[in-house]
């Protein structure tokens, strides 16, 4: 492997990614398939993670253009050079341009764009060319082999640059390759049109609904039908997976994050300072070491938290937590047992317990509809 | 009829110079484009023959060019 003249490399390790136009030979949802599948190539085997913007600046920016492109490597028309990448840094450091000449596919025919992205983001990564033949980094593009990606000397390369992943286990680090990550078995990912679908935790944030399951989130904005899948850790790679519970605190621009008997207060994807905190530390009694979900009233000016079949209530007016805790159905009739996660949005809250999903009318003080927890997606 | 060997000749050193210009940072001291041995071209044309491990001659040989018109990343192997 060989990186840049004075080892380029990002010195943070959560990324952003936007891709500013798109291919007219591929559908927009096979670009983006592609693409963050080439990103997670990288970011199983380091610490990186990356995020998908839709507007404004990102790190790594990736369009397509045919021979001059406003910038000084104008591209040859069908075949030669195919695409090529930034090394890391400012302004157009890391961004990665494809040739609108090549025939772009997500097939071994034609030019395979997941494989030749996969290549370019190493270079925006900090990776220049490997002269080992095997490897992802070699220049010259060879038959897409869908099974085989990264090659150890690929490995070996970019975590010269950044150090393995927190979460590599045993055999990928003696793996000479990375087998293709959606083709693993062991990385079941949770499926959102399942009739068994179940939520860790639910919450808004920023205008958007954030739905918590394992390593993952979906990421939900009303107004756009499909979701967002993305790892948490791409967030907040601090972050243990499987939280318990979230709400949002929009007056403060901030979402406050549970799981056992700590919580942490993210703004953005940033962890605030002095976190975790221990849950004794808002006024609940040192025995309880654990809560199911939570939600802020903004309206009201109240937290509440679920515990069991029962809840505390934090007043922000008073700065007092209630003195015991009280029977969910008693306030919220209709809504019994534990609660798995629940969301408030608009005048309504959202109660997730299992399978199921109860909507509450916050004026009626009743259940007015009874839902799949599934109803939030495109099935 | 016989190839024209001139002027495959001709393209094929065209091929490789536009390839050392991209991606090995060669850069054209404007004299007409000869073969001397030991100039820069043949320099150049060793390194890539050394990166891609094939027979480091300096010549254009079928295996240098048949490598030239491969599709690649337009990133330089060797940064200008």
């Amino acid at each position: 492997f060989s990186t840049f003249a004075g080892e380029l490399k990002w010195t943070k390790q959560v990324l952003t990614y936007r891709i500013v136009n798109y291919t007219p030979d591929l559908h927009p949802a096979n670009v983006n398939a592609a693409i963050k599948k080439a990103l997670s190539v990288w970011s199983r085997v380091t610490p990186l993670r990356f995020i998908k913007k839709d507007r404004g600046d990102a790190d790594i920016m990736i369009s397509f253009a045919a021979r001059g492109h406003n910038d000084f490597i104008p591209f040859d028309g069908p075949g030669g050079s195919l695409a090529y990448a930034y090394a890391p840094g400012k302004d157009f450091g890391g961004d990665a341009h494809f040739d609108e000449d090549e025939t772009w596919t997500k097939s071994t025919e034609g030019t395979n764009l997941f494989y030749v992205a996969a290549h370019e983001f190493g270079h925006s990564l900090g990776l220049s060319h490997s002269k080992d033949p095997n490897a992802l980094m070699y220049p010259v593009y060879r038959k897409f082999d869908p099974s085989v990606l990264l090659h150890q000397d690929d490995i070996t390369g970019i975590q010269y640059l950044y150090g393995p992943s927190s979460n590599t286990n045993n055999d990928q680090r003696e793996s000479t390759e990375i087998k293709n990550p959606t083709e693993s078995k062991d990385l079941e990912l949770p499926n959102s049109c399942s009739s068994n679908l179940t939520f860790d935790a639910v919450t808004t944030f920023r205008g958007e609904i954030m739905f918590f399951k394992g390593t993952h989130i979906w990421r939900k904005h009303p107004a756009v039908r499909t979701a967002d899948f993305e790892l948490v850790s791409s967030f907040w790679p601090r972050l243990p997976p499987g939280v318990d519970a979230a709400y949002e605190i929009p007056e403060k621009d901030e979402m406050v994050i549970f799981k056992g008997n700590e919580f942490w207060v993210v703004r953005g994807d940033t962890i605030l300072p002095g976190y975790p905190q221990k849950l004794y530390t808002l006024g609940f009694s040192k025995d309880v070491t654990k809560t199911d979900t939570a939600f802020h009233n903004g309206i009201e000016g109240k937290t509440y938290y679920f515990i069991a079949d029962k809840f505390w209530s934090y007043d922000k007016r008073s700065q007092s937590m209630d003195r015991k805790s009280l029977v969910i159905r008693d306030a919220f009739p209709g809504i019994n047992g534990k609660i798995d996660a629940v969301f408030q949005h608009g005048n309504f809250l959202y109660f997730f317990s299992g399978r199921k999903q109860f909507e509450f009318d916050l004026d009626k003080k009743r259940v007015t509809r009874f839902l799949k927890t599934n109803l939030w997606f495109p099935c | 009829f016989p190839a024209n060997t001139r002027q495959t000749k001709e393209e094929g050193m065209q091929l490789i110079q536009k390839y050392l210009e991209n991606y090995y940072g060669f850069k054209k001291d404007g004299e007409p484009f000869v073969w001397k041995s030991n100039n820069a071209m043949t320099q150049k044309l060793k390194e890539i023959q050394k990166f891609f491990g094939l027979e480091v001659t300096g010549k254009l040989d079928s295996g240098t060019l048949d490598l030239v018109q491969k599709h690649r990343c337009g990133f330089p192997d060797i940064a200008g």
